[in-house]
């Protein structure tokens, strides 16, 4: 997630969607006051070789993981992360939790954006990233579709009904929306990773 | 292969009853 007020937009990011590449590509325009939330081990890691650091994502947690961060101990990095979800503002924050975070004023005035894929497609992806072949594929896919659901998306930018994201960035349409969005948000034109 | 042909029809069916809204949304195909 990212709440951007340099710009005025708010990144919501869904599961299986690009949203990682969409959020390493945001995260070259936001300025220090701005709220990226960590990504993960990995990604991070590889935002921080490239001198950008998630930040304002938490009054109790942030000095944990940024010190971990910079010693590049995915050990402790990895507690602070668990931890970090359980407290519901975490990569994959939803719209409460948000909105709690940055405040109802700019809640309501920025640009809230979320990518989006179809469903079929999103449970295939992770069903294909999270086998680890210790059972047979069909049982996986059963879990992923009956039990895990990451794949649905809605609860990320439809409340009360009403659809709260005023811009999607659309899977199959990945480079051409990411790039309106560039237009819409008046950002410089940025290369998604 | 489409996730479509990958996934069975019951498989499909949960999925889009837990997606309707952005199946809506999108005007997705089932």
């Amino acid at each position: 997630m990212i709440a951007s007020r340099k710009h005025g937009f708010i990144f919501i990011k869904t599961m299986k969607t690009a949203g990682t590449s969409i959020e390493l590509a945001l995260s070259t325009v936001c300025g220090p006051d701005d709220i990226l939330t960590p990504i993960g081990v990995e990604h991070d890691r590889l935002r921080a070789d490239a001198g950008i650091e998630p930040r304002n994502f938490s009054d109790t947690l942030e000095a944990r993981y940024l010190k971990a961060l910079r010693k590049r101990n995915n050990k402790l990095m990895r507690p602070v992360l668990r931890e970090l979800e359980a407290s519901g503002l975490w990569a994959h924050a939803l719209p409460d939790a948000i909105k709690a975070r940055v405040g109802r004023k700019f809640w309501k005035s920025a640009v809230k954006v979320a990518s989006e894929r179809h469903p079929y497609e999103k449970a295939l992806s992770r069903a294909y990233h999270s086998y680890r072949k210790t059972t047979p594929f069909a049982e996986h896919l059963d879990r992923v579709v009956f039990e895990e659901r990451f794949y649905i998306g809605h609860r990320y930018y439809i409340q009360g009904g009403k659809v709260i994201a005023g811009f999607f960035v659309r899977h199959n349409l990945l480079n051409e929306d990411f790039a309106r969005l560039c237009n819409r948000l008046a950002l410089p034109s940025l290369k998604l990773p | 292969t489409p996730a479509r042909d990958v996934l069975s029809p019951s498989q499909r069916d949960f999925i889009y009853e837990q997606c309707a809204p952005e199946f809506e949304l999108f005007g997705w195909e089932r």
